[in-house]
């Protein structure tokens, strides 16, 4: 279904988003095969505890019967009776620096599997660093682990994005669930997409506020939350709420989706609410010049309260960072939990993110950056509009760069990692509870380094295996 | 209980059982009637009102971890259309066995027996009570 | 492959596989069967 929303004063640009339905005879085939399993499982599980077969899950010795049970069998049913039947497609584990081709170990200590090895050079400049300060901080943000590259490297990224102040954390999924808590508290509301992030999640949780969820990406739906908000206030008091903060993504990477930013800012600023926006996958691959999704609709970053992003997708870094005005950061350098008691960010990823980010900036005096960005939109929207010719269903936005491609079947998700992989092509599959039942994936990452060889390698391998596996569901084939 | 195709696969999953019963040769059609019923009863029933928990780890720190599957249905919401469905679907396989066993006297027994299991933990008066 | 997928027994292992196949024939059997008589 495609929702091509160009309203002229809102968007900047064609926003197209399509998330076709699963075909009926296709959801009822997956139900059947997650019934089959179910059934297998509780086979497998008497059979474990008759001995009849061998357990090699931990589990409380005979005299611990008594106490209260340590693990909670039922609840990983599906870790012990399907999870592991197809769980070398998810435990690879990867020996060489993130790029566009990486080496993978051959689990059974075989040789190592050649991915055509091409990874990134390691600069100079952290060798440096590294022999001069090491590899770790060993103190936080309050005492001695503050350094002049920190906080130059916190006013290049506020430079990047344009606005006041920025902050830097040493983990992307800290800089969620540990500053949301300094942000809001008991008598506020913070209303969530339903698709979040455990991060936020996590976050909002901690914090002891009011959580409200709304349908992903639904305005209709944030608004009347906002509405409700506003008119009743809080419950049995009816107080007025002390703030509302609204926490978004800028790219949804299991959906392949773009938040729709300037509907949300109109909301917040109709309603006089807070705007937390996560650009963890966004950030260095949207925009013109990689700012992020305020630059690729063309918005003013200072209607953004809280910015948020990571270093782990676009930089080859790890980490995140919080920006915005002056006085949120200083204030969150005196209450955040990571600046208190975590270590700060080790000095060779800050020197990674600040060659990578001054790449981007075009302050290298190159303009590999800007080329980067551009080809990463192209190789996208080429990589994107191949997969849907060949009749593969793709869900989310035709510019995001992260390409959901759906399986649905149990088996087909373990088929298609194995498959690719023999075909030299790694691939994240992702399935059941972290997606609906019936919308297992494929998960494609595009890089700014595919060239086009690469790309249609790859797509002639997605498509002999979506042949292999009949995976070609869609019914809005498009002309080539 | 309310994605896309569920109830058709659960319709199909019961038509499935029954043409199972039936090709059983030594068996008559009041027989794989009441058979039917009771062995969907108390499948559902172990699914639904029996096992607690869910079969995989949720981000509630374990809220679901005490709740049968029915209440954790919708969130604990009573009334919803996947409630209203799941109810009558028992009472309509329940007038269908009663219907084709004739009402015989043992049939019905049976089957009142089998259906009352099952609609007794679905009245929102005992969502919770343990 | 299409049948190993679909079923997902191309998930299970060999005597699960060969459990599953032969419950299917033995029920598909007595349909047939059950079928002719009843014709």
């Amino acid at each position: 279904v495609y929702h091509a929303a160009c309203n002229g004063e809102l968007y900047s640009r064609p926003f197209i988003e399509s998330f076709e339905e699963t075909p009926m005879l296709v959801a009822v085939l997956t139900y059947m095969g997650y019934g089959i399993l179910t059934i297998f499982g509780y086979l497998r599980d008497f059979m474990r505890e008759w001995k009849i077969e061998k357990c090699h899950i931990a589990r409380e010795r005979e005299e611990q019967k008594d106490f209260v049970p340590l693990y909670q069998d039922f609840e990983n049913f599906y870790t012990r009776n399907l999870y592991m039947r197809i769980r070398d497609s998810w435990n690879r584990p990867i020996c060489s620096v993130p790029g566009a081709t990486f080496d993978l170990v051959e689990r059974h200590l075989g040789p190592e599997q050649e991915n055509n090895t091409t990874s990134l050079t390691v600069l100079s400049p952290k060798m440096r660093v590294t022999v001069k300060f090491g590899v770790g901080m060993a103190s936080t943000r309050q005492e001695m682990g503050n350094l002049d590259r920190h906080e130059e490297l916190e006013k290049l990224v506020a430079s990047f994005l344009g606005v006041e102040s920025a902050m830097a954390f040493g983990m992307g999924f800290a800089t969620n669930s540990m500053n949301i808590p300094a942000l809001a508290g008991k008598g506020c509301l913070i209303l969530s997409d339903e698709l979040n992030h455990a991060s936020l999640v996590l976050g909002a949780r901690l914090s002891g506020s009011t959580i409200r969820v709304f349908k992903h990406n639904n305005m209709q739906s944030l608004e009347r939350l906002l509405r409700d908000a506003i008119v009743h206030g809080q419950p049995r008091t009816h107080r007025p709420w002390k703030k509302i903060l609204i926490l978004v993504e800028g790219i949804y990477s299991m959906e392949g989706s773009i938040i729709r930013l300037p509907e949300v800012i109109a909301l917040k600023k109709k309603y006089k609410a807070y705007l937390y926006l996560d650009e963890a996958h966004s950030i260095g691959a949207l925009g013109p010049y990689g700012r992020g999704v305020v630059e690729y609709f063309g918005l003013d970053s200072k209607d953004v309260d809280v910015m948020m992003g990571t270093f782990t997708k676009s930089f080859g870094a790890a980490g995140g960072y919080i920006a915005g005005r002056k006085d949120l950061i200083d204030y969150l350098l005196t209450h955040s939990h990571s600046a208190i008691y975590a270590t700060s960010m080790p000095l060779p990823v800050v020197e990674q993110i600040i060659t990578s980010m001054k790449c981007i900036m075009g302050k290298d005096g190159t303009t590999i950056g800007r080329s980067r960005i551009q080809r990463l939109a192209e190789n996208t929207v080429y990589f994107r509009r191949r997969l849907r010719e060949m009749g593969f269903i793709i869900y989310g936005n035709n510019d995001s760069p992260v390409v959901p491609m759906m399986l649905y079947m149990p088996a087909k998700i373990g088929a298609f990692g194995r498959e690719m992989l023999k075909r030299n092509i790694g691939v994240v599959v992702v399935g059941f509870p972290a997606t609906p039942i019936i919308e297992s994936r494929a998960r494609f990452c595009i890089s700014a380094a595919h060239t086009k060889e690469m790309l249609d390698r790859a797509l002639d391998v997605i498509s002999e295996v979506g042949d292999l596996l009949q995976l070609k569901y869609s019914r809005h084939k498009v002309l080539p | 209980m309310n994605s896309r195709g569920i109830w058709l696969t659960y319709a199909l999953g019961v038509g499935m059982l029954h043409i199972v019963l039936l090709s059983i040769p030594f068996f008559s059609v009041p027989v794989v009637w009441t058979l039917t019923n009771v062995i969907h009863n108390f499948g559902m029933y172990v699914f639904m009102h029996a096992v607690k928990g869910t079969p995989f780890e949720t981000p509630d720190q374990g809220k679901a971890r005490l709740l049968t599957h029915w209440e954790q249905l919708d969130y604990g919401v009573q009334f919803t259309s996947s409630r209203c469905c799941n109810t009558c679907s028992f009472l309509c396989r329940y007038f269908l066995a009663s219907f084709y066993t004739k009402y015989d006297t043992a049939h019905f027994v049976i089957n009142t027996a089998s259906l009352l299991s099952v609609l007794i933990p679905k009245l929102p008066q005992l969502h919770g009570v343990r | 492959y299409q049948y190993l997928l679909v079923t997902s027994l191309y998930m299970l292992e060999p005597w699960e596989i060969t459990i599953f196949n032969s419950l299917l024939i033995t029920v598909a059997a007595m349909a047939v069967y059950t079928g002719y008589v009843f014709m």
